[in-house]
Order: C-alpha cells, then structure tokens, then sequence
C-alpha cells in the first residue's frame, strides 16, 4: 500500500537521522536547536520540525512562496541560515547530507518568531511522479486522496509510537488551496499553542 | 503498490536530481565526472552510476564491507573522495545536497579501475522497516520478494523510458548471501562489457 510505504520509508530513511540522537557525532535535533539558537543569537520557542502536509501536494523550493502576495499587513516567512548538517554513511553513498532549515516569520508590530520547518518532502515526489503519467504509467491509476490520507495517518501514528521523535515532529496541514488561508499565520498558531 | 511506487518515486526524488543536467547550475552527471576525473587526473572507464541492489537488501554504509575478508587474491573496493555535489533548494528544505560517491577497485598486478556506485537507498530503508514490525506493523505482512521484483522491474523500466538517464545508470544484481560472490569482481566484469 502505497500511502503507508511512503510513511515508513520517510519515517526510517529521515526523520530517524534527523531528530534523535545518534549517541556519537549528532547531538540530536533539540540541541541541533540549541547550537544554532546559541550562535546566531536567537530563540525557537518551540523546538520542534513542523512538518508541512498542504491540500494539493504542491511543495515550493522555499516555504516563502506560500506567502501571500501584496499583504504586507499579514505574517510572512523568509528562511533564515540552515540548521547545522548532518553528515553519514548510507547504503554506500560517503558522507550523505541531511540537512534542517531554519525560518523567521515576520508580524507587523511584533519581532519575528523563529522555527524549524519543511514540507513532507515523499508529497512532494508523489505531486511530480502523477505530473508524468507517460513515464509512471503503473501509478497513473492510483487513489490520490487514499494514499495522502494513509501517508498522514501512518505518519502520525508511527511518530506518536517512537518515544525519540513523538515530542519533536509537528504535522500541519495547510490547505493551500483557500486563498484565505496563510501558512505563517497557521504556524504562529500552532507555535502559541505548543509554547 | 508498495514496490512499484518505491521505484517512481526513487527514480523522480532522486535520480532526475543527479543524473540530467538542470540547464543551470548542475552540469550533469557524465559532465560530474569528467570535472572530477581531470581534477583527480584519474580515468572513469564507464561514466555511469552503478545501482547495487544486493540480494538480503541489505546495503552497508560503504561499499568495502562487500569485500571478501581474507582474500587478497581477490578484487577490493575501497572508496575515494565523492563527486561534486547537488545543491538545490526542495520542498522547503533550503540547499538540500545530493551526492553520488567515487570508489576504486584494486586489483592485484594491474592498475585500479574507478567508477561512481552505491546501493540502491529504498531497498535499504525498506530493509530497516522489515526490521522493526513493531513500529512498523501495517508493513509487517508485506510479501518481500514480490515487492523488491517489482521495485526492480519498474525501475529498470522507467531508466529505460527516460532518454535523460538510459545510458547513465546501471543496476547490478548481487547475491551478498552467496558466499563465492564478489562484487568488487561483479563490477569489473561489468564495466568491461560496457566499455
Ligand atoms: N542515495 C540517495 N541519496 C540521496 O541524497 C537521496 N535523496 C533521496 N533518495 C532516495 O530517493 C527516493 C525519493 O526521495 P524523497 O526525497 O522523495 O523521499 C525521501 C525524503 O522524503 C526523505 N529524505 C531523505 N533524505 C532527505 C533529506 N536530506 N532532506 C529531506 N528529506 C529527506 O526521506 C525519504 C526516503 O529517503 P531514502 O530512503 O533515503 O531514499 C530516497 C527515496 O527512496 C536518495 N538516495
């Protein structure tokens, strides 16, 4: 079943490098935190990855391109200097990169909130292997909804059974298809409700 | 499909990042390696990424744990300094970099033989899932040897469909449970029917 794959794939193949401690070269995704909060002289009020899950499946390069256009008036994310990388062997590649990226969002008025976020990158793959039905004729016929709403429960479930990871991923889901509805805004939301 | 969407979304999340050129910044992978073979003044006999898919699926950190303990009669691979990255910004994730490894054969009596190999990842990652049904438990009942038959199959197919990547990727089957198999002597073959 395609949606609970990409759940255990993403979970196994990333979020356990990324967030735990590995006992030897990487602190862990909390002190990841700390490290860079301390260098750069800022805060996280919530040190945790925000994991982005938006309605179409549509994941920009850059979270900025989910602000919204000509309203200066509402909150907005920039993304600021990269958490520090995360370097091992994997499955023969050397030195294989992962990497966190850091984000401010600004509010008029009021000083910018920093975080950790990114799209839930497997979406991101799907969104493009359904633009080339030609080339991925097998997946052509798929259940769109079923397999995004598979991906999210598993997702979900698998975090909140890992006692490594349960406190440190949050899951938003953005429907980027409602002009009213603004991704930096929602965040805030959701970073006053964790704080 | 579980197998089938392993392949398009290996073949659309990573391989059309490494192999094809952007048209802007990433030359392309062939081009990769001529840039490094000049810098290194080393000769890549097959310019091609070699995609190891091992028969337990399971893929060390590098590739010289294949090597035949004690037998030093046989050909070895030991790993050289990586190609030159891929750094792209990718669902959010700020400078996201993709990085394909150089290794070397060793021979005795003859001079080494260079060439860019790794595992193929999503058997990997997939060898992990299988390993923890506990926190994995809707992949528990999954029936491997159709899902790595199909992961195979659909990849070798769409490499084949994609003018971009046909010529530059190589998937090489190896028995790591078959004790006289050794993948250093494997690929040596390989790239002498290519070259
Ligand atoms: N050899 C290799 N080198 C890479 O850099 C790489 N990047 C991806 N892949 C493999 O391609 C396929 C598609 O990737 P996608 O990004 O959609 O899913 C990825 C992605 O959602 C997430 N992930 C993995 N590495 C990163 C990363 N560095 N940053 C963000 N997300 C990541 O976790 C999923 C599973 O990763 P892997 O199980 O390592 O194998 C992937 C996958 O089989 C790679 N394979």
């Amino acid at each position: 079943n395609y949606g609970v794959g990409m759940a255990c794939s993403y979970f196994e193949g990333y979020l356990v490098h990324v967030i735990p401690s590995d006992g030897a070269k990487f602190v862990g995704f909390e002190e990841n935190m700390d490290k860079y909060a301390a260098k750069q002289g800022i805060v996280f009020p919530v040190k945790r990855l925000f994991i982005i899950i938006s309605k179409s499946m549509y994941c920009p390069p850059d979270l900025k391109h989910f602000n919204k256009a000509n309203r200066e008036d509402l909150p907005y994310l920039e993304a600021c200097q990269s958490l520090e990388e995360i370097e091992k062997d994997v499955a023969g590649v050397k030195n294989r990169t992962y990497r966190n990226s850091a984000y401010k969002i600004y509010r008029s008025g009021k000083p910018p909130v920093y975080l950790s976020a990114e799209c839930a990158t497997p979406l991101h793959t799907l969104h493009r292997v359904l633009q080339k039905t030609a080339l991925y004729e097998d997946l052509a016929k798929v259940n769109v909804p079923e397999v995004v709403s598979d991906f999210c429960r598993t997702l979900a479930s698998v975090i909140a059974k890992s006692p490594e990871c349960r406190d440190k991923c949050e899951l938003v889901y953005y429907d980027d298809t409602d002009p009213k509805a603004n991704l930096a805004s929602i965040l805030l939301n959701k970073i006053r409700d964790l704080e």
